[in-house]
């Protein structure tokens, strides 16, 4: 029953390129940036790490072969998102060029890795799952009140600095709402993660953030989200079917921590808490220094190495 | 199944494939 919207116009693939020669750079960043290795690969695009010739900075380019986008408006949403939200756990965004078929986009790197290898390799105390759903949580309540719904939260998608810092990426699906249109009904995100209302495919908000943070923190605790042993469109039903997922051993978590997941993974949108709401949440007084990340990156680190 | 376990991870937007 989703209300009678206007269709918004699709823009062509001229007008996109044009809004994107606006957007990006002028020059050829292979003169300005030595490329080093493979870091990364999504479904975007591929990432690597690379040197500023300039002043030796080390920095993350994500290149995207433009004739491979399906949805190539999501990038300049990307774009525009990234350039104009800057916010201390956020990826700093650098710049972004145009190389033939394919768009770099030159960020922050963060060489600690992402938070999915330190959930499957290691093993996270509260304190720490704590420290890292409050960081989380900051960079969402900014972009949150900045109309900006990330619609991909998961560990994959959360950097770490070897110090510790926490820092959000990949703003490839996010959505800008306005008071106009302040609901999407899209499916759009990775299956696991996902909101009851998003499988259902209901009118939803930025309420949907806060669920998939509730489903990274099950990762912190038990190293995957539900049902990731099912294949996608199982999980899909699952999620619909059973709402909150259960949690293996619940009983061993503090109860401040099970009401804190509690408040995140409310099927009743209206009940789910937001993220203004969350960092009061008595659990986030729990959390460890960002420091006591550093012995769990390391190890992910040399786990990931061996294999 | 390495790939395909690495592919679940994967963002899917509007009706994916296997949908």
């Amino acid at each position: 029953n989703t209300a009678a919207r206007p269709k918004k116009k699709k823009m062509s693939d001229e007008e996109i390129m044009e809004k994107l020669r606006i957007i990006v750079a002028v020059g050829d960043p292979n003169k300005k940036y030595t490329k080093m290795e493979k870091i990364g690969q999504g479904a975007s695009g591929t990432v690597y790490t690379a040197i500023e010739i300039a002043t030796g900075m080390e920095v993350a380019i994500k290149q995207m072969n433009l004739s491979q986008q399906p949805k190539k408006e999501l990038i300049i949403n990307e774009l525009l998102v990234m350039r104009e939200n800057k916010h201390p756990n956020i990826v700093n965004y650098l710049d972004s060029y145009l190389v033939g078929e394919e768009l770099w986009v030159t960020m922050e790197y963060l060489p600690g890795g992402s938070l999915t290898d330190v959930v499957t390799e290691t093993c996270m105390d509260e304190g720490q799952i704590a420290a890292v759903c409050r960081e989380v949580l900051q960079a969402l309540e900014f972009l949150h009140y900045n109309h900006v719904i990330h619609r991909d939260i998961k560990s994959d998608n959360i950097l770490l600095g070897m110090d510790g810092s926490v820092k959000l990426t990949d703003f490839g699906f996010c959505a800008q709402i306005s008071p106009e249109q302040s609901k999407r009904t899209t499916m759009v995100g990775t299956p696991y993660w996902m909101a009851p209302e998003v499988v259902t495919r209901k009118q939803y908000g930025p309420k949907v953030d806060i669920w998939s943070l509730g489903i990274m923190a099950i990762e912190m605790i038990e190293g995957e989200p539900p049902y990731l042993n099912e294949n996608p469109l199982r999980a899909l039903y699952l999620i619909a079917t059973n709402g909150k997922p259960e949690i293996k051993e619940k009983e061993k978590l503090s109860p401040v921590f099970q009401d804190f997941l509690d408040k995140c993974l409310d099927v009743d949108v209206d009940k789910r808490f937001s993220a203004c709401e969350l960092l009061k949440h008595p659990f986030l007084k729990l959390a460890r220094p960002l420091a006591s990340l550093h012995p769990l990156i390391v190890a992910a680190k040399e786990a990931a190495k061996s294999h | 199944s390495k790939k395909y376990e690495r592919k679940k991870r994967y963002t899917v937007v509007g009706n994916p494939y296997w949908m």
